[in-house]
């Protein structure tokens, strides 16, 4: 009854998470702040990404390749990419 | 760049720093807050004035996770470093800084100067820009703190909102109109030499002119040297491959490109006496390396060896260089000789024989 550990399931799901993390954060569309809350925007997280990688100059697949995970792990601004 | 329209309605912006981070003196926190605030005031008509209490239009806090009753949350060491609102009342305007984050003056840690320009940006009606060059480029990235951090990006962006010079109209300025370079009326602030290139300034522009293959680029002036006001009155090349610029009674130094620190200073540092309120023109002979410095009909002769004015001066311009009877807008030295601008007119002279050896119109070296 060992436990069987999964790192590259942890580790996926980690990824997934910052990304999605990242996206709603940067690329969803924000309200006029003085209205607390965000309207997050409809469009899929596939879209999100690739309007993310756009913006960065990275190439644009929609997926987290390495290269884009890169990029969301830098210290950044917390004011969103699109949408103000 | 991006921006958020309406900026602020007016020029005249106080700002507040409500608390200190403990990683940083106080004193160094009030300096760069101001320092941040001067990199957008250099470039646009913007005054930034220091409160203490109440509310400022630019409110400036520390805090962690969530602070306040702001609408978005820090998350810890790294991340997300700062944030900031556009223009507006209530949080409008306000810049936040992630307490967990390490703030330092230098390159360990984040650099707040750095940080809070950008966010000051955003608080001005600035979006990022995905110019990796640019000060608004979302991401942090460490550039020596006597660097100028603008890009023509940032620039472009906020006097897209607020115009350049401070005597710039409160409304959004119209885009300026380009002088025609090869109208029959061009004339010229300044001329200087830049090694194989002559460099025509006149108004926010300058032209970079190549005489040996006759090719010609305009540049906003604000794009090479965004710290020079526009309507430049004088330049010269000197003979330490520096050159200066003059408006009014300053003058800035720029060595390869870069402005040397502790410019502007005032004229007469140089030798001229306090009555001498502007340059018209200058240029270095480097045949003898001695400055002329013209204001008016007169002429002063500085010498860039012992770098002192020479004594006896000011003469009349007539007697050194005859026929040349108008007032100097612009001169520059090219090949040994001597070309003198006024108004659409320049003389070529030649400084050795004394004597003008033809007219000709301002713009020939614009292959018109």
């Amino acid at each position: 009854n060992t436990l069987v550990i999964h790192p590259e399931k942890d580790n996926n799901e980690e990824e997934a998470k910052l990304v999605q993390d990242y996206l709603n954060k940067y690329y969803a569309v924000e309200p006029d702040p003085n209205q607390l809350g965000w309207k997050i925007n409809a469009e899929s997280t596939a879209e999100k990404l690739k309007k993310m990688q756009q913006f960065f100059g990275l190439k644009v697949t929609g997926k987290p390749d390495t290269e884009t995970l890169e990029i969301m792990k830098k210290p950044r601004c917390g004011v969103p990419d699109v949408g103000l | 760049y991006g921006f958020t329209l309406p900026g602020w309605k007016k020029t005249k912006l106080t700002y507040r720093i409500v608390n200190h981070t403990p990683d940083m003196s106080k004193e160094d926190v009030d300096k760069a807050i101001q320092k941040a605030f001067k990199v957008w005031s250099t470039v646009t008509p913007l005054i930034f004035i220091r409160i203490h209490e109440g509310i400022a239009d630019i409110m400036i806090a520390f805090g962690t996770k969530a602070h306040g009753h702001c609408p978005r949350y820090f998350d810890g060491p790294l991340g997300v470093l700062a944030h900031a609102f556009p223009p507006g009342n209530g949080f409008g305007g306000d810049v936040h800084f992630d307490e967990d984050e390490d703030w330092t003056t230098g390159s360990a840690g984040f650099n707040l100067f750095l940080v809070a320009a950008h966010e000051f940006g955003h608080a001005l009606g600035l979006s990022h820009s995905n110019d990796q060059r640019a000060l608004m480029f979302p991401n942090y990235a460490y550039i020596s703190p006597s660097e100028f951090p603008l890009s023509s990006d940032d620039i472009s962006g906020i006097q897209s909102i607020y115009g350049s010079s401070p005597n710039a109209p409160d409304k959004r300025p119209t885009t300026p109109t380009l002088p025609k370079t090869c109208g029959p009326q061009m004339s010229f602030d300044a001329i200087t030499t830049l090694r194989r290139e002559v460099i025509f300034l006149k108004g926010r522009h300058l032209w970079r002119v190549y005489p040996d293959n006759s090719a010609v680029e305009r540049e906003l002036i604000s794009t090479f040297w965004p710290t020079l006001p526009p309507g430049i009155e004088a330049a010269y090349e000197n003979t330490k491959d520096q050159i200066l610029f003059f408006k009014g009674n300053k003058f800035w130094v720029i060595s390869g490109y870069q402005v040397l620190l502790g410019y502007p200073k005032n004229i007469n540092t140089l030798g001229f006496p306090k009555g001498v309120k502007k340059i018209d023109a200058a240029v270095c002979n480097k045949n003898t390396g001695k400055t002329d410095f013209f204001t008016g009909n007169k002429y002063w002769r500085f010498d860039e060896n012992s770098q002192s004015m020479e004594e006896g001066y000011p003469r009349q311009t007539v007697d050194e260089f005859p026929g040349i009877i108008q007032k100097v807008d612009a001169v520059f030295q090219q090949k040994g000789l001597f070309y003198f601008f006024h108004g659409p007119k320049q003389w070529e002279f030649d400084p050795t024989a004394k004597k003008i050896i033809r007219k000709i119109k301002s713009n020939s070296w614009f292959n018109c």
